[in-house]
């Protein structure tokens, strides 16, 4: 690698000096490969903040890119996401390359006006994606 | 059990739904399973409506009755101490409790002069309606929840006496019950800012709520005396408390999937720290190929 890497340096397109660490990060890490990307949204969009007191916002966050060939350990995957690979490739291409889907989640509060007017607070399990895996 | 096979398991809702291309034009609730369908009507509003999106429209659905203001703002206090600004569970609350339900009476009767109890001129029924409190919603703590009026001088010394006692339907009377087992106890305290009394009936409603009762009628008797009653024993400073229906709060435990179960979250945590990837290290991958404990990439 450190051969490709001087010659890549020789052929380097004429980039400023001040982003050269930029320019070494297309390298070592592969560009649109899974990760957790944030989203936020209001449940007034939804309309549905005439019964949800709290949170205002909420941000659930999602996972997106690709799942690199050979997986291995960087997303804690199973060995079986290397397999579906293999099938993916060798065998069966109707079976679907492994996908990048939430790993980790948080809990989310949520304050609600129930239908008979009662008030409730209520914790619910995995609602925010925290982290991403490829499986 | 090829059905079954292709059966798709939602788990946001913890439903399961029969295969898709035999039922989508049925209406939702006629495509699941009775007993789902059961557990799916309890289900709490909000899975409720990230289930049905799309196949429901929560804008024809019947107006909700609107909560007492106080009531509301008791239970904002009680989020923003609970929960972070994102909506997070705040991880230094160490409560057991993951639902707070509050209530307000939905009927009030008083009784006449003739069978009140000796010296009980401001005793009131009242009825909560306790359906919403679902079966894996377990009872840990009960409070009646007294707010004081803004014309209180804060800061003031109270000493009230409460009789508190539990009504068995009466069927000769549609509405008011009769007596069945009663509570008294005075309380000493001083109203702060926040204007709230909070009186603890666990082991009072405990028995009725573990036997699945959901209607609770109590007759409540709230009466106060300002400042300390061994200096003064004017009766004019009493503070008409009855006039004022008190909330009732039951702090819950839902064992249910969906809801947070802070104890097994912090058990996972422990049992798995999570490394993040490290993007900072040019070296981040290879160390994690070759560093990280992994059971599985040992045995392979």
């Amino acid at each position: 690698s450190r051969r490709r890497r001087d010659e890549n340096l020789k052929e380097a397109p004429a980039t400023p000096p001040y982003n050269l660490s930029e320019y070494f990060k297309q390298f070592l890490f592969p560009q649109n490969e899974c990760e957790l990307h944030s989203f936020r949204l209001s449940f007034s969009q939804l309309k549905w903040d005439k019964w949800i007191i709290a949170p205002h916002r909420y941000s659930p966050q999602y996972c997106k890119g690709d799942c690199p060939r050979v997986v291995g350990h960087r997303y804690g995957s199973p060995v079986h996401t290397m397999v579906q690979n293999i099938i993916y490739e060798k065998l069966d291409s109707s079976v679907p390359k492994p996908s990048c889907v939430p790993a980790e989640y948080s809990p989310l509060s949520v304050l609600t006006i129930e239908p008979d007017g009662s008030i409730v607070y209520k914790e619910y399990e995995d609602m925010i994606a925290t982290k991403c895996t490829c499986r | 059990p090829h059905s079954r096979d292709r059966v798709v398991s939602d788990k946001l809702s913890g439903l399961l739904v029969a295969p898709e291309d035999a039922t989508s034009e049925l209406n939702p609730l006629l495509r699941l399973p009775k007993a789902v369908r059961r557990g799916y009507a309890l289900l709490p509003p909000l899975l409720k409506v990230l289930s049905d999106q799309g196949h429901q429209n929560w804008e024809s659905e019947a107006p909700r009755l609107q909560p007492d203001s106080r009531a509301l703002r008791y239970m904002k206090r009680l989020y923003k101490m609970s929960a972070t600004k994102e909506g997070i569970p705040k991880a230094n609350r160490s409560h057991l409790y993951n639902t707070v339900r509050l209530f307000t009476p939905c009927s009030e009767c008083k009784h006449s002069h003739r069978d009140l109890m000796k010296g009980d001129l401001h005793s009131v029924d009242l009825l909560f309606n306790l359906d919403r409190v679902t079966a894996l919603e377990h009872l840990l703590k009960s409070v009646l929840l007294y707010s004081f009026d803004t014309s209180i001088p804060t800061s003031s010394s109270f000493t009230c006496t409460c009789h508190l006692s539990v009504k068995e339907h009466d069927f000769s009377s549609q509405v008011c019950p009769s007596v069945s087992h009663t509570v008294a106890f005075s309380l000493h305290f001083e109203v702060r800012k926040r204007k709230w009394v909070e009186i603890d009936v666990t082991s009072f409603l405990q028995p009725l709520i573990a036997t699945n009762r959901r209607n609770i009628h109590m007759a409540v008797n709230f009466t106060c005396l300002m400042g300390d009653p061994q200096h003064n024993t004017k009766q004019d400073n009493s503070i008409n408390m009855a006039l004022v229906p008190p909330s009732l709060l039951l702090y819950l435990n839902d064992t249910s999937e969906q809801a947070y179960h802070r104890w097994n979250s912090l058990r996972r945590r422990r049992k798995n720290p999570v490394r993040p990837r490290r993007r900072n290290s040019p070296f981040a991958d290879i160390a994690d190929d070759k560093g990280r404990e992994n059971p599985q990439g040992k045995r392979a």
